[in-house]
């Protein structure tokens, strides 16, 4: 599951 | 029937903006999306998670760094155009 090792994440 | 071809989206901001999230995992390429908020703007022009992020306002952002992509939709106003693929196809 990609969503586990998300380093990076922006609310748009 | 496997459909990778890369699909436009097209939104216009709505109150709580764009109604989806740009991901990136250190070390591996490409910035997916997430997170899509059920009815908004995002959700209706057809985005679904784990999209990839080929297009921003029809400049291809495959080779820009994250934050440069972020400010691009950032800046993109009230309207927005995204060019994506499945995660299969990128």
């Amino acid at each position: 599951n990609m969503i586990s090792l998300v380093t990076q994440k922006t609310k748009l | 029937e496997v459909n990778n071809k890369p699909r436009i989206c097209k939104m216009v901001k709505g109150p709580s903006g764009f109604g989806f999230t740009v991901n990136m995992i250190k070390n591996k390429p490409g910035l997916f999306i997430s997170e899509i908020q059920n009815g908004g703007p995002a959700d209706a022009a057809g985005l679904k998670d784990n999209d990839f992020l080929v297009e921003v306002n029809g400049v291809n952002v495959l080779n820009e760094p994250y934050e440069k992509v972020v400010t691009r939709v950032q800046d993109s106003g009230d309207e927005l155009t995204l060019l994506v693929c499945s995660k299969d196809a990128y």
